[in-house]
């Protein structure tokens, strides 16, 4: 089974036009493998994308260097399928 | 579950756990709901879509949920839809109006093979499983394989996208099927198909900015619609075209609806907290699906009343 340790999802909110494009290109640069949630499209929508722990400090590098605002919308992925995994099992069992 | 009333609707489900509901809600309902298999997965597993018919020869309206099988309030919610109208007829009035014109037709599980990957190796996978030749990675996006604008912007030709639009329209046998189920059937009025997340109710086109031709009418009804979810638990959706809601997207499924004559073609992004994307709680379940239910029913409601 696919593990996600370590794995955050950031909720990225570009300002302008231009942190758009620059999203678009961290989007494309593929060595970074990040799932894109939401899509880099427009300023009034915002960006969720999935990172690897690997892609983690370059991609927070590039946010930070480009002063592109971001909160980070789940900490550990796994953390939160390992919680729908338990919930799973108990309403079984309850079953 | 012995029945369909012992389910816990607000848990997440595997396939087996869904189908085994499927045939429980019809052995409970024989003169309501029956199952009828549209076609198979390419890994072979029947596409399963619950009809709800009260007489023969009704148009009908279609509704589904899940081709992204990662979004799993989806199927949660589709599971819920079933129970909600099987209990409902005969005692709400709104309801039992549409049914006693219209038929039903609901696909729980639009995407089994990528339903139960993600239940299984990959939580996080949402195209069909199909492997693609030359590419070590698999499956297209089957919200990209439809012959509406197929190949545009806004789809990827890259097998590794997510957005991977596949080699032809409708090469997705889960999409092929529906396909023909439509044309075959010839009489659907309205279709709906449900995704998450990020609290939309959207309408064509999403591969053109030229405004479909009803475009004031399916506006209108779309603003009734999120004002009905609205109201239940404060939730606030964005509506209009898809183009112009959120971004440009070839090959999408309620554009080729539409263009073949079905007037009330609509597309749900379903709950966004802003805490957990697609990992919604279980306990958002009931309270998703219940506002949802609203907006459907408003659009059913639309449809039966302008007959067209």
């Amino acid at each position: 089974k696919e593990n996600f340790v370590g794995h955050q999802v950031l909720r990225i909110t570009p300002k302008n036009e231009a942190e758009v494009i620059l999203l678009k290109e961290l989007s494309q640069l593929e060595h970074l493998e990040l799932d894109f949630w939401r899509e880099p499209i427009d300023v009034s929508l915002p960006v969720d994308a999935r990172v690897p722990f690997h892609s983690l400090q370059p991609v927070r590098s590039f946010l930070a260097y480009n002063e592109i605002h971001y909160d980070i919308m789940i900490a550990d992925l796994q953390d939160l399928l390992d919680a729908e995994q338990q919930e799973m099992t108990k309403s079984r069992a309850l079953q | 579950p012995r029945s369909t009333d012992d389910f816990n609707y607000a848990t997440y489900h595997t396939l087996s756990e869904i189908n085994s509901f499927i045939d429980a809600l019809v052995q409970e309902n024989p003169n309501l709901v029956s199952k009828i298999v549209i076609g198979q997965s390419y890994e072979g597993r029947p596409l399963n879509v619950l009809k709800f018919s009260t007489g023969a020869n009704r148009p009908g309206i279609w509704i589904d949920t899940g081709i992204h099988s990662r979004e799993w309030v989806t199927q949660a919610s589709g599971t819920w839809f079933a129970k909600k109208i099987a209990t409902d007829y005969g005692r709400d009035a709104a309801l039992t109006a549409i049914l006693d014109r219209f038929d039903i037709f609901l696909e729980i599980v639009t995407n089994p093979d990528g339903f139960q990957f993600t239940h299984t190796s990959n939580r996080m996978w949402r195209k069909t499983r199909k492997p693609n030749s030359g590419s070590r990675c698999a499956g297209v996006d089957p919200n990209r394989n439809w012959d509406a604008g197929f190949g545009g912007a806004g789809s990827s030709s890259n097998p590794c996208s997510e957005t991977y639009r596949g080699t032809y329209a409708h090469s997705e046998p889960e999409v092929k099927a529906i396909v023909d189920f439509v044309t075959s059937h010839g009489n659907l009025k309205a279709f709906v198909s449900i995704h998450s997340y990020s609290q939309m109710l959207l309408y064509p086109y999403g591969y053109t900015k030229t405004p479909c031709r009803d475009q004031a009418e399916l506006h209108e009804v779309a603003q009734r619609a999120v004002a009905a979810l609205t109201s239940l638990y404060g939730t606030k959706y964005a509506y209009g075209s898809i183009i112009n809601v959120i971004y440009q997207a070839s090959g999408g499924t309620i554009d080729w609806t539409y263009d073949q004559g079905i007037k009330y073609s609509y597309t749900f992004e379903l709950r966004d907290t802003g805490r957990y994307g697609f990992i919604l709680p279980a306990n958002q379940i009931v309270p998703t699906a219940q506002e949802t239910w609203q907006a459907l029913m408003v659009i059913m409601d639309h449809t039966k009343n302008n007959p067209y």
